[in-house]
Protein backbone atom coordinates (compact mmCIF):
# COMPACT_ATOMS: atom_id res chain seq x y z
CA UNK A 1 0.00 0.00 0.00
CA UNK A 2 0.80 3.81 -0.77
CA UNK A 3 0.55 6.53 2.05
CA UNK A 4 -0.70 9.38 1.12
CA UNK A 5 1.52 12.55 0.57
CA UNK A 6 1.09 16.12 0.24
CA UNK A 7 -0.89 16.60 -3.22
CA UNK A 8 -1.04 12.38 -3.61
CA UNK A 9 -3.61 11.62 -6.67
CA UNK A 10 -3.49 8.38 -6.48
CA UNK A 11 -4.96 5.87 -4.64
CA UNK A 12 -2.95 6.06 -1.42
CA UNK A 13 -4.07 5.16 2.67
CA UNK A 14 -4.59 8.61 4.50
CA UNK A 15 -3.77 8.73 8.32
CA UNK A 16 -6.53 9.73 10.63
CA UNK A 17 -6.27 9.92 14.24
CA UNK A 18 -9.12 10.05 16.70
CA UNK A 19 -8.14 10.95 19.92
CA UNK A 20 -10.21 10.18 22.66
CA UNK A 21 -9.75 13.08 25.29
CA UNK A 22 -10.55 15.21 22.07
CA UNK A 23 -13.95 14.28 21.52
CA UNK A 24 -14.69 13.46 25.12
CA UNK A 25 -14.89 10.25 25.19
CA UNK A 26 -11.73 9.66 27.45
CA UNK A 27 -13.97 8.89 30.92
CA UNK A 28 -15.88 5.72 29.34
CA UNK A 29 -12.93 4.21 26.67
CA UNK A 30 -10.22 2.72 29.26
CA UNK A 31 -7.79 2.15 26.48
CA UNK A 32 -6.47 3.11 24.17
CA UNK A 33 -6.02 6.37 24.25
CA UNK A 34 -7.30 7.14 20.62
CA UNK A 35 -8.19 5.71 17.09
CA UNK A 36 -6.19 5.43 14.08
CA UNK A 37 -8.53 4.98 11.50
CA UNK A 38 -7.39 5.80 8.22
CA UNK A 39 -8.92 5.56 4.84
CA UNK A 40 -8.36 4.93 1.56
CA UNK A 41 -8.91 8.16 -1.02
CA UNK A 42 -7.88 8.74 -4.47
CA UNK A 43 -8.13 8.11 -7.70
CA UNK A 44 -7.95 4.54 -9.25
CA UNK A 45 -7.78 4.88 -13.00
CA UNK A 46 -8.61 1.40 -15.19
CA UNK A 47 -4.78 0.58 -15.73
CA UNK A 48 -4.16 0.24 -11.88
CA UNK A 49 -7.69 -2.07 -10.95
CA UNK A 50 -7.61 -5.57 -9.68
CA UNK A 51 -4.44 -5.00 -8.22
CA UNK A 52 -4.13 -4.61 -4.39
CA UNK A 53 -1.54 -1.98 -3.18
CA UNK A 54 -1.56 -0.64 -6.70
CA UNK A 55 1.81 -1.84 -8.20
CA UNK A 56 1.42 -5.66 -7.99
CA UNK A 57 4.03 -6.10 -10.65
CA UNK A 58 5.37 -4.40 -13.68
CA UNK A 59 4.00 -7.56 -16.38
CA UNK A 60 0.50 -6.84 -14.84
CA UNK A 61 0.86 -2.79 -14.69
CA UNK A 62 1.70 -3.28 -18.32
CA UNK A 63 -1.04 -6.06 -18.91
CA UNK A 64 -3.64 -3.51 -17.87
CA UNK A 65 -2.49 -0.47 -19.25
CA UNK A 66 -3.01 -2.12 -22.75
CA UNK A 67 -6.39 -3.54 -21.50
CA UNK A 68 -7.14 -0.06 -20.77
CA UNK A 69 -5.85 1.33 -23.68
CA UNK A 70 -8.12 -1.26 -26.09
CA UNK A 71 -11.33 -0.47 -23.54
CA UNK A 72 -13.85 1.50 -25.21
CA UNK A 73 -15.61 4.28 -22.51
CA UNK A 74 -13.29 3.82 -19.95
CA UNK A 75 -13.11 7.29 -18.39
CA UNK A 76 -14.10 6.92 -15.00
CA UNK A 77 -14.21 3.25 -14.21
CA UNK A 78 -16.12 1.35 -11.32
CA UNK A 79 -12.60 0.49 -9.73
CA UNK A 80 -12.86 1.83 -6.28
CA UNK A 81 -9.69 2.62 -3.92
CA UNK A 82 -10.55 0.43 -1.22
CA UNK A 83 -8.31 -1.13 2.04
CA UNK A 84 -6.51 -4.25 1.53
CA UNK A 85 -5.31 -4.51 4.86
CA UNK A 86 -7.34 -4.25 8.21
CA UNK A 87 -6.78 -5.12 11.60
CA UNK A 88 -9.00 -4.80 14.60
CA UNK A 89 -9.40 -2.39 17.22
CA UNK A 90 -9.05 -3.94 20.83
CA UNK A 91 -10.81 -1.03 23.21
CA UNK A 92 -11.30 -1.70 26.89
CA UNK A 93 -14.49 0.66 28.12
CA UNK A 94 -17.31 1.24 30.60
CA UNK A 95 -20.69 0.10 28.96
CA UNK A 96 -24.01 1.29 30.00
CA UNK A 97 -24.03 -1.01 33.56
CA UNK A 98 -20.78 0.36 34.09
CA UNK A 99 -19.07 -3.09 33.33
CA UNK A 100 -15.64 -3.12 32.29
CA UNK A 101 -15.38 -5.22 28.87
CA UNK A 102 -12.49 -5.76 26.93
CA UNK A 103 -13.25 -6.18 23.15
CA UNK A 104 -11.19 -6.87 19.61
CA UNK A 105 -13.40 -5.07 17.00
CA UNK A 106 -12.87 -6.72 13.90
CA UNK A 107 -11.51 -4.54 11.04
CA UNK A 108 -11.40 -1.28 12.32
CA UNK A 109 -7.90 0.27 11.86
CA UNK A 110 -7.16 0.87 7.98
CA UNK A 111 -3.31 -0.43 7.15
CA UNK A 112 -3.14 -0.34 3.53
CA UNK A 113 -5.47 0.92 0.30
CA UNK A 114 -5.49 -0.55 -2.84
CA UNK A 115 -7.78 -0.42 -6.15
CA UNK A 116 -10.42 -3.03 -6.20
CA UNK B 1 -19.16 1.01 -3.57
CA UNK B 2 -19.31 1.66 -6.98
CA UNK B 3 -22.85 3.27 -7.98
CA UNK B 4 -24.84 1.70 -10.87
CA UNK B 5 -21.70 2.12 -13.53
CA UNK B 6 -20.41 5.50 -12.60
CA UNK B 7 -17.51 6.70 -10.65
CA UNK B 8 -16.94 5.24 -7.61
CA UNK B 9 -17.34 7.72 -5.00
CA UNK B 10 -14.16 7.00 -3.19
CA UNK B 11 -12.50 8.06 -6.31
CA UNK B 12 -11.84 10.80 -8.96
CA UNK B 13 -10.53 13.63 -6.68
CA UNK B 14 -7.45 14.39 -5.10
CA UNK B 15 -7.00 13.60 -1.46
CA UNK B 16 -9.52 15.09 1.27
CA UNK B 17 -9.27 18.65 2.76
CA UNK B 18 -8.81 16.93 5.68
CA UNK B 19 -9.26 20.47 7.65
CA UNK B 20 -12.81 20.76 5.98
CA UNK B 21 -13.29 17.08 6.56
CA UNK B 22 -12.36 16.81 9.89
CA UNK B 23 -15.98 16.91 11.75
CA UNK B 24 -17.22 14.44 9.12
CA UNK B 25 -14.73 11.99 9.87
CA UNK B 26 -14.88 12.40 13.38
CA UNK B 27 -18.72 11.86 13.54
CA UNK B 28 -17.94 8.50 11.34
CA UNK B 29 -15.78 7.20 14.01
CA UNK B 30 -17.83 7.84 16.29
CA UNK B 31 -21.00 6.00 14.88
CA UNK B 32 -18.69 3.30 13.68
CA UNK B 33 -17.27 2.16 17.21
CA UNK B 34 -20.49 2.90 18.71
CA UNK B 35 -22.34 0.32 16.02
CA UNK B 36 -19.77 -2.45 16.80
CA UNK B 37 -20.25 -2.18 20.38
CA UNK B 38 -24.38 -2.23 19.76
CA UNK B 39 -24.54 0.75 21.44
CA UNK B 40 -27.00 4.26 20.16
CA UNK B 41 -25.09 6.26 22.23
CA UNK B 42 -21.93 6.41 24.76
CA UNK B 43 -22.62 5.10 27.85
CA UNK B 44 -23.25 7.67 30.92
CA UNK B 45 -20.96 6.54 33.74
CA UNK B 46 -23.52 5.68 36.98
CA UNK B 47 -20.99 3.30 39.02
CA UNK B 48 -16.84 4.05 38.22
CA UNK B 49 -14.91 1.98 39.67
CA UNK B 50 -11.41 3.46 41.84
CA UNK B 51 -8.49 3.83 39.08
CA UNK B 52 -6.20 1.86 41.30
CA UNK B 53 -8.63 -1.46 41.46
CA UNK B 54 -8.86 -1.02 37.77
CA UNK B 55 -4.95 -0.95 37.32
CA UNK B 56 -4.43 -4.08 39.25
CA UNK B 57 -6.68 -6.16 38.31
CA UNK B 58 -5.66 -5.36 34.33
CA UNK B 59 -2.23 -6.09 35.45
CA UNK B 60 -3.11 -9.40 36.95
CA UNK B 61 -5.16 -10.55 33.79
CA UNK B 62 -2.63 -12.18 31.28
CA UNK B 63 -2.93 -11.89 27.62
CA UNK B 64 -1.49 -9.96 24.83
CA UNK B 65 -0.58 -6.27 25.80
CA UNK B 66 -2.78 -3.51 24.33
CA UNK B 67 -1.60 -2.37 20.05
CA UNK B 68 -1.57 -6.39 19.73
CA UNK B 69 -4.84 -7.55 18.78
CA UNK B 70 -5.60 -11.53 18.45
CA UNK B 71 -4.09 -12.38 15.00
CA UNK B 72 -6.91 -14.33 13.67
CA UNK B 73 -10.03 -12.22 14.44
CA UNK B 74 -12.75 -14.09 13.17
CA UNK B 75 -15.69 -13.14 16.18
CA UNK B 76 -16.12 -10.41 18.63
CA UNK B 77 -14.61 -11.66 21.92
CA UNK B 78 -15.19 -9.84 24.95
CA UNK B 79 -13.69 -10.10 28.53
CA UNK B 80 -15.89 -8.30 31.25
CA UNK B 81 -14.53 -7.50 34.56
CA UNK B 82 -16.72 -7.69 37.42
CA UNK B 83 -15.79 -6.48 40.97
CA UNK B 84 -17.32 -7.92 43.69
CA UNK B 85 -19.63 -6.38 45.64
CA UNK B 86 -19.66 -8.03 49.02
CA UNK B 87 -23.01 -9.21 50.48
CA UNK B 88 -23.94 -11.13 53.67
CA UNK B 89 -20.57 -11.97 55.65
CA UNK B 90 -19.97 -12.66 58.67
CA UNK B 91 -17.07 -13.99 60.27
CA UNK B 92 -17.38 -17.70 58.99
CA UNK B 93 -18.32 -16.85 55.59
CA UNK B 94 -18.02 -14.29 53.25
CA UNK B 95 -20.40 -13.06 50.14
CA UNK B 96 -18.95 -11.81 46.85
CA UNK B 97 -21.68 -10.52 44.19
CA UNK B 98 -20.84 -9.88 40.84
CA UNK B 99 -23.07 -8.10 38.52
CA UNK B 100 -22.66 -8.49 34.28
CA UNK B 101 -24.68 -6.25 32.01
CA UNK B 102 -27.20 -8.52 30.77
CA UNK B 103 -27.33 -6.26 27.73
CA UNK B 104 -23.49 -7.10 27.05
CA UNK B 105 -23.94 -10.90 27.82
CA UNK B 106 -26.81 -11.14 26.65
CA UNK B 107 -27.06 -13.27 23.44
CA UNK B 108 -23.63 -14.21 23.85
CA UNK B 109 -21.83 -16.95 25.95
CA UNK B 110 -19.52 -16.88 28.40
CA UNK B 111 -17.16 -19.21 28.01
CA UNK B 112 -14.95 -18.98 30.79
CA UNK B 113 -15.13 -17.44 33.86
CA UNK B 114 -12.08 -16.52 36.29
CA UNK B 115 -12.19 -15.04 39.87
CA UNK B 116 -8.93 -13.07 41.24
CA UNK B 117 -8.20 -12.34 44.35
CA UNK B 118 -5.44 -11.21 46.84
CA UNK B 119 -4.93 -13.51 49.58
CA UNK B 120 -1.90 -12.56 52.87
CA UNK B 121 -1.20 -14.83 54.87
CA UNK B 122 1.39 -14.77 57.98
CA UNK B 123 4.00 -16.71 56.83
CA UNK B 124 4.73 -20.75 56.69
CA UNK B 125 1.03 -21.35 57.31
CA UNK B 126 -1.87 -22.40 54.61
CA UNK B 127 -5.20 -21.19 54.21
CA UNK B 128 -8.08 -23.35 52.83
CA UNK B 129 -11.15 -22.27 52.42
CA UNK B 130 -14.41 -23.70 50.33
CA UNK B 131 -15.83 -21.75 47.47
CA UNK B 132 -19.35 -22.46 47.21
CA UNK B 133 -20.70 -20.94 43.00
CA UNK B 134 -24.86 -19.91 44.43
CA UNK B 135 -27.17 -19.32 41.31
CA UNK B 136 -31.10 -18.41 41.32
CA UNK B 137 -33.16 -20.98 41.70
CA UNK B 138 -35.52 -21.52 38.67
CA UNK B 139 -38.36 -21.66 41.19
CA UNK B 140 -38.14 -18.65 43.02
CA UNK B 141 -35.53 -15.70 44.12
CA UNK B 142 -33.58 -17.69 46.20
CA UNK B 143 -29.65 -18.60 45.62
CA UNK B 144 -29.11 -21.97 45.94
CA UNK B 145 -25.69 -23.87 45.61
CA UNK B 146 -24.57 -25.01 42.42
CA UNK B 147 -21.19 -26.53 42.90
CA UNK B 148 -18.30 -25.69 45.34
CA UNK B 149 -14.54 -25.75 45.08
CA UNK B 150 -12.05 -26.40 47.59
CA UNK B 151 -9.46 -24.35 47.47
CA UNK B 152 -6.14 -24.15 49.24
CA UNK B 153 -3.46 -21.42 49.04
CA UNK B 154 -0.20 -21.29 50.63
CA UNK B 155 1.45 -18.09 49.82
CA UNK B 156 0.25 -14.55 50.05
CA UNK B 157 -0.32 -12.65 46.97
CA UNK B 158 -2.94 -12.41 44.01
CA UNK B 159 -4.39 -15.98 42.78
CA UNK B 160 -6.76 -17.12 40.71
CA UNK B 161 -9.81 -20.04 40.27
CA UNK B 162 -11.36 -21.32 37.25
CA UNK B 163 -15.09 -21.72 37.55
CA UNK B 164 -16.98 -23.98 36.22
CA UNK B 165 -19.91 -24.73 33.81
CA UNK B 166 -22.96 -23.22 36.53
CA UNK B 167 -20.91 -19.79 37.01
CA UNK B 168 -20.69 -19.32 33.51
CA UNK B 169 -24.05 -19.73 33.23
CA UNK B 170 -24.84 -17.65 35.94
CA UNK B 171 -22.57 -14.94 34.43
CA UNK B 172 -24.40 -15.32 31.39
CA UNK B 173 -27.93 -14.82 33.24
CA UNK B 174 -26.25 -11.16 34.60
CA UNK B 175 -25.36 -12.68 38.40
CA UNK B 176 -23.06 -14.80 40.20
CA UNK B 177 -22.86 -14.93 43.83
CA UNK B 178 -19.98 -16.67 45.38
CA UNK B 179 -20.06 -18.01 48.96
CA UNK B 180 -16.04 -18.11 50.77
CA UNK B 181 -16.63 -20.49 53.91
CA UNK B 182 -12.99 -21.11 55.66
CA UNK B 183 -11.97 -24.15 56.86
CA UNK B 184 -9.65 -23.13 59.77
CA UNK B 185 -10.26 -20.65 62.57
CA UNK B 186 -8.61 -18.19 60.11
CA UNK B 187 -11.36 -15.08 60.17
CA UNK B 188 -12.19 -14.81 56.04
CA UNK B 189 -11.77 -11.17 56.22
CA UNK B 190 -8.12 -10.91 57.50
CA UNK B 191 -7.01 -13.31 54.96
CA UNK B 192 -9.06 -11.84 51.77
CA UNK B 193 -8.06 -8.36 51.17
CA UNK B 194 -11.19 -6.08 49.32
CA UNK B 195 -9.88 -2.70 49.82
CA UNK B 196 -9.16 -0.53 47.02
CA UNK B 197 -6.51 -2.16 44.96
CA UNK B 198 -7.21 -5.55 46.01
CA UNK B 199 -10.79 -5.67 44.95
CA UNK B 200 -12.03 -9.33 44.23
CA UNK B 201 -13.09 -9.64 40.39
CA UNK B 202 -14.13 -11.97 38.39
CA UNK B 203 -13.18 -12.03 34.25
CA UNK B 204 -15.59 -13.70 31.79
CA UNK B 205 -14.79 -14.10 28.41
CA UNK B 206 -17.40 -14.50 26.09
CA UNK B 207 -17.67 -14.80 22.40
CA UNK B 208 -21.10 -13.23 20.60
CA UNK B 209 -22.46 -15.73 18.30
CA UNK B 210 -21.24 -18.68 20.32
CA UNK B 211 -24.20 -20.47 21.22
CA UNK B 212 -25.60 -19.90 17.50
CA UNK B 213 -22.94 -21.55 16.37
CA UNK B 214 -22.87 -24.57 18.71
CA UNK B 215 -26.69 -25.21 17.53
CA UNK B 216 -25.46 -25.36 13.91
CA UNK B 217 -22.89 -27.81 14.47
Amino acid sequence: GVDCQAGSKMCCRQEFFVDFREIGWHDWIIQPEGYAMNFCTGQCPLHVAGMPGIAASFHTAVLNLLKANTATGTAGGGSCCVPTVQRPLSLLYYDRDSNIVKTDIPDMVVEACGCS
Amino acid sequence: TPRGGDQCPACGGPALDLENQRELLLELAKRSILNKLHLSQRPLLSRPVSRAALKTALRRLRGPPWGTPLEDVKGQDYEIISFAETGLSDINRTRLDFHFSDRTVGGAEVQQARLMFFVQLPPNTTWTTTVRVLVLSLRDTNLTLATQHLLEVGASGWHQLLLGPEAQAACSQGHLSLELIPEGREAQSSVILAAAAHKPFVAARVRVGARHRVRRQ
